[in-house]
């Protein structure tokens, strides 16, 4: 069983949307997947149409549920979720409180099914709530757009890893960057891409999802572009990586 | 001198690119203006090429330096600017423990010389940052992508800024939403905007500002797309986007 952190601070960077996509991808191929939004903003919920819910992934880390209570089986798309709602801006700063306070997700997701793929949705900051993210985990996808201001938010999630590596979490490994948003007619994309290569010891994927309408649309109808518009350029893409993923993720 | 916060929980909406743009384009205008980075991730102060410097809108809110201390001219884009930088992520938990913890920016924000416009850029999250910043203005731009995921976005802004205008500061109003990274030709981003304009109690700008490679590759010369590319559509957009400001923030 595989927790895999997606995890960008940078706002907008395509984190839910791999999730989500990456998550139905591997289901397509009959894996056993489970994702949780981690973000008090909800998106991953929403994006996957879940409007009402018993329990959230807040409800979980307050030790007020069982993690297996607050899994939501999706038909559709073939896999289960946590759901997420504001609530657990709250139980962030509550958490906060705790004694060891990174350690209260990997103390509360337990009793749960054997699932191959547990893939968690971060925020856009480096709270709390990412580095609970990052102490769980055994692996990190980092989606980043191929832009001169997601480079400077790179320095700090590699050190942050880094460090979270040395104090928390020794077997936490970074499978890789993916490049999303990709213009491949623009200088900068390349630009950008060469320059993480020749300068981070990162490895970078060799896929990457392209910019596309469909992806931008499918949250509005609570599917994975995967479903949404499966022969699209983007789901075509996230297939291509599905597949680089799993030879790497062993 | 008015006060106005560049606000948008949801990530990567063109908050910074906006709050620089903007603010380059009334300099150049001959207005006076002061930007305050209020994100911990510093993309504002990065994207205008501050690396060093000797104070941060941390050390004022802490009480430590005055608000004119911290300021940074720049002579090339003709503005002034109070960086941030990482300790502002610790600051903010500091400041949460204050009695009027939402006042804390309004308290130190003082003893300025008299500016048009103070254009404060906020992160991505409705945290305690954002409501001092929201709590000390006089105005807000709401910048948003065209996508179904920032509609969700919209109810969390509309419903925070209603509770800080009845709770913190009645004179807040929305000056409106800004149509970031828009691309033409897609149907969607005509049907989003429709949408918000039945849907929403909150006027949308005239102008809106296209997705051009010029806008993301102007933070790796720290400079604002107004100078590194002023014949770019981006910055003739955020000209535009200029003078309809000039006329709708009397
Ligand atoms: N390949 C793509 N092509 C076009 N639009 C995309 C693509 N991937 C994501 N988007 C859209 O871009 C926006 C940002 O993507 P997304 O929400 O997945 O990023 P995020 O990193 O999770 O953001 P946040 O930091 O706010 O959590 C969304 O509106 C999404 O629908
Ligand atoms: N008009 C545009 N065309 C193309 N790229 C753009 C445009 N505006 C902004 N960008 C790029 O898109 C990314 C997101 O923009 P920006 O950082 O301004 O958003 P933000 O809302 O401040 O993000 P965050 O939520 O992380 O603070 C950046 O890499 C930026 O350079
Ligand atoms: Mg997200
Ligand atoms: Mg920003």
């Amino acid at each position: 069983m595989k927790f895999i952190s997606i995890v960008n601070q940078k706002g907008g960077t395509g984190k839910t949307t791999t999730a989500i996509s990456l998550g139905a991808v591997l289901a397509q191929k009959g894996r056993k997947v489970l994702l949780i939004d981690l973000d008090p903003q909800g998106n991953l919920s929403y994006s996957l149409g879940i409007n009402e819910f018993n329990h959230t992934i807040g409800d979980v880390l307050m030790g007020d549920v069982a993690a297996k209570e607050a899994i939501v089986h999706l038909k559709e798309e073939g896999l289960d979720i946590i759901p997420s709602s504001i609530d657990l801006a709250n139980i962030e700063i509550s958490i906060a409180q705790i004694e060891e306070r990174e350690l209260q997700l990997k103390k509360t997701l337990t009793g749960l099914r054997k699932y191959d793929y547990v893939l968690i949705d971060c925020p856009p900051s480096f709270s709390l709530l990412a580095v609970n993210s990052l102490t769980v985990s055994n692996q990190v996808i980092i989606p980043m757009q191929m832009t001169a201001l997601s480079l400077q938010g790179l320095d700090l999630i590699y050190s942050t890893i880094v460090q979270i590596k040395s104090n928390l979490n020794p077997k936490l490994k970074i499978l890789g960057i993916l490049p999303v948003m990709v213009d491949k007619r623009r200088k900068l994309s390349n630009e950008i891409k060469a320059y993480i290569e020749e300068n981070f010891d990162i490895k970078m994927f060799e896929s990457s999802i392209r910019n596309n309408v469909k992806a931008a649309e499918a949250p509005s109808f609570g599917k994975s572009v995967i479903n949404y518009a499966p022969s699209s350029n983007s789901a075509k893409d996230y297939q291509a990586f599905g597949n680089e993923f799993l030879l790497i993720s062993k």
